[in-house]
């Protein structure tokens, strides 16, 4: 059929059939329809311009400009539906993969992104985000932790303890996610775990992205006097985030819960069995 | 003997802001993630002596560290393995485990011996594949699963559909 969705007892995702890009997440215990859309995007680093000379480095996150390039505007995907699992592995580019996947009795959406080595023989250092796109209203307003515990109310282009002048539009708005960035309207929440720190930010309402590799051409001149560039052909990295779509009223239970879930994750051994008794009795 | 003091020096000089934030020369961000993994070795041997007293049998516990690049030796050779998940918090868990498998059907039993339902699936981009299963642990403790190559039994591995997108 050309409907391209996976789906387990909690959660049903669906992805445009022509572009293999997620397109709509459901919350079936709560009735909640979300169309949110996931690309992976990347930003130009900056080497300096008429502004400022100030180049995107180790140090510092700066674009060249506001708007990311897409990867891809599509991805040439393939299923996988068993009893346990069900996965729609998207291939975006040589260097740009992902597998979104619900396991049976899961509650949220789990991306696993592989990106890297991050091309730059073009002269351009990238910085490479995956990217939430929403309608919620959120007014300017998103949400990040801090080290997994106190959630700070974020605003686009303020600053609650000075009166800022935003000179950079991107960077300006970037926070640091220890563990998770979420945001909401009055009923609806949308929520992305993360398995380790992330840079990120909500740069235009409903939208939410996070930074998951960078590859840098220049130094930024704050004390490495190095590239962030990676020996040889470049560092590929594989990480998860876990989606959740909630009532504003529940989401502290699904995203706490599973964040602790996330970061004490259990811990697997493996023998070949046939051991000897370790008390002599 | 196991010994989580190295770890714990290691995690401490990784307190430095470079460690934390990736703003270090590439050398000295490649000697951070070499004094991690020596610290994590002693680790090791630490678990397994306490997983040894605790499961009432000295083992030749393995652990995969590549399982998110689905390499396991053990796993992807042997007939039959346990699998030891232990979980680190305060309440009861429910947990997919997935490991990198030879080409086989394989049957999967619980502590108590009963046969829990799995999946094989094979891996679009290496035709590797990984075996999945529902693992029920303890709070603050851990649960032994046993996996056996099923003899006879053609691996029904769940192969990735491609779908064919618009030409673009």
């Amino acid at each position: 059929s050309r409907d391209l969705a996976i789906q387990n007892e909690h959660i049903r995702a669906r992805f445009d059939p022509d572009t293999g890009l997620l397109v709509e997440m459901e919350n079936l215990d709560q009735n909640l329809v979300l169309p949110v859309r996931q690309a992976f995007y990347w930003y130009n680093a900056s080497t300096g311009n008429n502004q400022s000379a100030q180049v995107s480095g180790a140090y510092i996150f700066r674009p060249n400009q506001q708007e990311p390039w897409m990867v891809s505007h599509w991805a040439q995907t393939r299923v996988v539906k068993t009893p346990l699992v069900q996965e729609i592995h998207q291939n975006f580019s040589a260097w740009c993969s992902q597998v979104v996947r619900l396991y049976r009795g899961q509650r949220h959406l789990e991306l696993e992104w592989t990106v890297g080595p991050i091309p730059v023989g073009d002269g351009w250092g990238k910085e490479i985000i995956s990217r939430f796109d929403t309608a919620l209203e959120t007014k300017g307003l998103f949400y990040t932790d801090s080290n997994g515990r106190e959630v700070l109310e974020r605003r686009r282009d303020y600053r609650p303890t000075w009166k800022l002048n935003q000179t950079e539009a991107v960077a300006g708005n970037y926070y640091p996610v220890n563990s998770r960035i979420y945001i909401r309207d009055s009923n609806t929440q949308l929520t992305v775990l993360t398995d380790r720190s992330q840079g990120g930010s909500s740069l235009r309402d409903g939208s939410v992205e996070l930074m998951v590799h960078r590859r840098l051409l220049k130094d930024d001149g704050r004390g490495v006097a190095e590239a962030l560039l990676e020996d040889g052909l470049g560092r590929w990295v594989r990480g998860r985030h876990l989606v959740l779509l909630d009532k504003v009223q529940t989401a502290a239970t699904g995203h706490r819960l599973e964040a602790e879930k996330e970061v004490l994750a259990p811990q697997v051994v493996l023998s070949s069995g046939g051991g000897v008794p370790y008390h002599v009795k | 003997s196991g010994d989580s003091a190295p770890l714990n020096e290691a995690m401490a000089v990784l307190q430095h802001h470079d460690a934390v934030s990736g703003t270090s020369k590439q050398h000295v961000a490649d000697d951070y993630a070499r004094q991690l993994a020596a610290g994590w070795d002693p680790c090791e041997v630490l678990l397994s002596n306490a997983l040894a007293r605790l499961s009432g049998f000295k083992e030749n516990f393995t652990y995969c560290r590549n399982l998110n690049i689905s390499v396991c030796p053990l796993s992807q050779t042997a007939k039959n393995f346990q699998v030891i998940i232990y979980n680190p918090l305060g309440r009861k868990m429910d947990w997919m485990v997935r490991l990198p498998v030879s080409e086989h059907g394989f049957v999967v039993r619980d502590p108590n011996g009963t046969v829990v339902p799995s999946d094989v699936v094979i891996l679009p981009s290496s035709d590797g594949q990984e075996l999945l299963f529902p693992a029920s642990l303890p709070a603050l403790g851990f649960s032994i699963y046993s996996v056996s190559q099923a003899p006879g039994q053609r691996p029904h591995a769940h192969k990735p559909q491609p779908r064919s997108p618009r030409t673009w």
